[in-house]
């Protein structure tokens, strides 16, 4: 399965 | 006029250079990542921090290439994340980015 929301933003 | 006569296009790439703050943060967001099958994208750049105040500028949307001239199309979202943050512990302390404009 697809997760499409899933996404992670990292701050540097 | 740099024809790379078939070899990897790198036109329309920029290359920002900048320095980590007193707190050694560059100041922007990333997201993607191998792990993730996305390229890196710069997902936010803060106001006032040093990616918002290189010449040429960082900006949101911008893709990720190259990183101190390391090829990261492999690399995890992690292991971006180190090889930026490892990049303020250098001697020289300067992240080196080659982006493509979105």
């Amino acid at each position: 399965e697809e997760k499409d929301e899933c996404i992670i933003a990292t701050e540097v | 006029g740099k024809s790379m006569n078939g070899a990897v296009p790198h036109d329309n790439l920029v290359l920002i250079k900048m320095r980590p703050d007193e707190n050694g943060r560059f100041g922007f967001n990333v997201k993607g990542g191998a792990d993730q099958r996305m390229p890196i994208i710069v997902s936010r750049v803060a106001p006032g921090t040093p990616a918002d105040m290189c010449m040429p500028r960082l900006n949101e949307g911008d893709q990720v290439v190259l990183i101190n001239g390391r090829d990261i199309s492999d690399h995890t979202h992690d292991d971006v994340v180190m090889l930026i943050k490892a990049s303020c512990e250098d001697q020289s302390g300067e992240l080196i980015l080659l982006v493509r404009p979105n």
